[in-house]
């Protein structure tokens, strides 16, 4: 997991998934 | 070709051309342009904690428990890592659908007084009926999700229950 | 000869569309490539942050209490809820504390037809998914599949028709076969242009931008000259300055919200061909082009889905 430091209560986190044959790094922000 | 950017629209050139407006005394106010400064979004490896280790792993269990998270009763070999079992609500509802999330919580000491906590994605089990959704098991009963039988995941129930438990643990502690 | 050119230009567009069919939506993403997606608990006003400090101007959003994608965020959303502001003014601390939850209600509040949601599989055909958003008017489309173990859906990317044409313009080098000029080929020309001069008030260029769902009007001078343009994605820096409170500002002061990196406004002229064309979407994110002509004046405009839309049906 990649984590982001909070910032104005909104936090970041991401995590890199191989979709098939590519790599995606999907990433969410979500408020605290 | 005659292709070509209009002269009058770069910003500094239409930038002087409204302050032009205001040498002719037209009533033109001064808005300036937003800044293109980026700060750049600088990510860690899981999240970063300078309390003692098994303060941290107090903190976790207490979060997961109000959480209302299960986890496996900790081996002697595996006291810094935590196998956590989650109920994992909203989407459509369905018998079908597992919706137990499975997460290795793991302790990583970085350098004396520095660690980490990294959360993985560990595959779903169906509600109730106990049996993980792979038929993979490795010797001690525990579920390995075969990396490659997996090609298309969606990261953001992991990601969504992620941020709770971070949300969790910052307002704790 | 432009006989020869004519046939070229058929056979062209034969092999790019064959080029469409033969590619999956799937093979224009790059190996590896980033996802940004929202939780419609953000405050609106948080998100446009999140746009503007990643240089994104949408993004897919995720319901976490249904855990389903709810849909994209684009610049018209954010126009709805200037829209809203303004007939709305008492409910300015509503506005403030508006999450992306609430944007449908907003369209409501305003009568604004939501956006249909759109969506392709990343294994359908290119061709499929650029018929669906010319169908659609949509600018981009979310490839959308199903996570196999829990039947969730999975926004796997959202493609836009820049990124489409781009993909065309690296890899159909057919694409400079097409050397028919614009007066001939009928792209864009019949367009009932809405412009605006600078002291226009900025709010009445964004009533045009949603009433005609365009993302463009045209700036011109009292001769009719094209001199600058105002984008639906200028509206993001507008809110992001909390600006949108003073709408009796004129188009021309809220365009000196633009940054200094902007790299200006497309023009081109009726003899231009779409292999240039091409080559400058290859090169340069290149959004539309105003067509003028030899003084500057306005004639009109060639938007990406002109181009795509050609390609797939024209001649």
């Amino acid at each position: 997991l990649a984590t982001t430091s909070i910032k104005h209560n909104t936090l970041a986190v991401a995590s890199v998934v191989r979709y098939q044959r590519k790599y995606a790094t999907q990433i969410l922000y979500a408020p605290l | 070709s005659t292709i070509a950017i209009l002269p009058s629209s770069l910003p500094q050139i239409h930038r002087a051309y409204m302050m032009s407006k205001i040498q002719q005394n037209q009533a033109v106010q001064k808005v300036n342009p937003i800044s293109t400064k980026k700060s750049k979004t600088r990510w860690h490896f899981g999240i970063r904690s300078r309390s003692y280790p098994l303060d941290v792993m107090g903190e976790i269990y207490r979060a997961l428990k109000n959480l209302g998270a299960e986890w496996v009763k900790p081996s002697e070999e595996e006291l810094w890592t935590i196998r956590v079992r989650w109920k994992y609500g909203g989407g459509v509802k369905s018998d079908v659908e597992p919706d137990l999330m499975r997460m290795v919580i793991q302790l990583f000491q970085l350098e004396p007084n520095n660690y980490l906590v990294d959360f993985k994605f560990d595959g779903w089990e169906s509600n109730g009926k106990g049996k993980s959704d792979d038929n993979t098991k490795d010797d001690n009963g525990q579920h390995d999700v075969e990396e490659d039988e997996i090609s298309s995941f969606s990261a953001y129930p992991f990601l969504h229950l992620s941020t709770q438990l971070i949300l969790e643990l910052a307002v704790n502690s | 000869t432009t006989e020869q050119i004519a046939k070229d230009q058929k056979i062209a567009l034969r092999a790019i569309r064959l080029f469409l069919k033969s590619k999956t939506s799937y093979d224009v993403l790059p190996v590896s490539y980033r996802l940004i997606v929202l939780d419609t608990s953000l405050l609106v006003k948080k998100s446009l942050n999140i746009l503007l400090q990643n240089s994104i101007v949408s993004a897919p959003l995720w319901n976490n209490k249904t855990s389903r994608f709810a849909g994209l965020l684009t610049s018209s959303d954010f126009i709805n809820v200037i829209q809203y502001y303004f007939q709305f003014p008492d409910k300015f601390d509503l506005v403030e504390k508006l999450t992306l939850d609430g944007l449908r209600d907003v369209e409501k509040a305003i009568s604004v037809e939501p956006i249909e949601t759109i969506s392709s599989h990343p294994f359908k055909s290119l061709y499929e998914a650029c018929v669906k958003m010319i169908d659609s008017k949509a600018r981009r489309i979310p490839l959308i599949d199903e996570d196999e173990k829990t039947n969730r859906e999975i926004v796997v990317s959202v493609l836009t028709q820049y990124r489409i044409l781009k993909f065309v313009a690296l890899n159909c080098r057919e694409t400079r076969m097409l050397l028919r000029p614009l007066k001939d080929i009928n792209i864009g020309t019949e367009k009932q242009m809405l412009r605006a001069t600078m002291e226009t008030p900025v709010i009445d260029v964004i009533h045009v931008l949603s009433q005609n769902s365009v993302s463009s009007v045209p700036i011109v001078d009292e001769n009719d000259k094209l001199i600058n343009v105002y984008e639906a994605y200028d509206v993001l820096t507008l809110i992001k300055g909390g600006l949108y409170t003073d709408l009796s500002l004129s188009v021309g002061e809220a365009l000196m919200r633009r940054s200094e990196d902007f790299e200006g406004v497309y023009t081109c002229t009726l003899n231009d061909r779409l292999s240039t064309i091409m080559e400058t979407i290859r090169k340069s994110r290149l959004h539309r082009l105003f067509i003028v002509d030899e003084n500057g004046k306005l004639i009109s405009v060639i938007t990406l889905s002109d181009i795509l839309k050609y390609i797939l049906f024209g001649d």
